[in-house]
């Protein structure tokens, strides 16, 4: 799994 | 969204609210520690400066807005309103160590060398040790009073949910994110003791928290 980033969590 | 998102999003919620209306009510910030709470302004300032780039929901929009003002209602009544009341010989934990480490890290660990995404991972780091000074002001006093551990216990459930979110995630959508995991499992930890002495002394006993 690519470590990516969530823009919705808080 | 999954059910532990949101349960982590309601806890962290509760606790700025708990804060907030403790020294609203009280007229005093006895006991609280004003340098972690510019932390966390700070930390929600440099996270959510993608009000202005992107829409995600009116959900995001709305809870990111109410941490921002919230956060920066609190440390107005800290240092502003109510400063009579705040204890700042026993605040003295030096934000620097901080401050230093968590801003070269941001440099070196994030997901692209932009000011946005640099300012992002600075909060996600500067987030798991913002409650430091807190902590630190509880063990120089040697006790906090039962609305201030509750209000620790919502921040530190908060981080725990999101943990569990992310396991669920994993599984259930092959989601990772390294960088919030990894300082998720770190300002959980910090936690751990106050959670074992919230339940031992708080929860069992009554009123405050006073330390061996």
């Amino acid at each position: 799994v690519d470590s990516q980033k969530d823009k919705d969590e808080l | 969204m999954n059910i532990f998102r949101l349960a982590g999003d309601v806890s962290h919620l509760v606790a700025i609210i708990i804060l907030f209306l403790k020294i609203w009510k009280s007229k005093s910030c006895a006991g609280i520690s004003g340098k972690s709470q510019v932390l966390f302004a700070l930390v929600f300032t440099s996270r959510y400066l993608d009000l202005f780039t992107v829409f995600i929901s009116a959900y995001n929009t709305i809870m990111k807005l109410v941490f921002l003002v919230l956060s920066y209602a609190t440390v107005y009544l800290i240092y502003m309103r109510f400063r009579g009341s705040y204890d700042s010989e026993n605040d003295s934990f030096r934000v620097e160590f901080l401050l230093v480490p968590v801003t070269g890290l941001a440099f070196l660990e994030n997901y692209a060398f932009t000011p946005l995404e640099i300012l992002w991972t600075f909060s996600i780091f500067l987030e798991a040790v913002a409650i430091m000074p807190q902590l630190f002001m509880i063990t120089k006093t040697g006790e906090a009073e039962s609305i201030t551990t509750h209000y620790l216990f919502f921040l530190g459930l908060y981080r725990a949910l999101y943990l569990a979110n992310w396991v669920w995630r994993y599984h259930t959508e092959g989601f990772f994110d390294q960088i919030a995991v990894v300082s998720g499992v770190v300002q959980t930890i910090f936690y751990c003791d106050f959670f074992y002495l919230y339940v031992t002394r708080v929860l069992r006993g009554s009123g405050k928290m006073s330390l061996p």
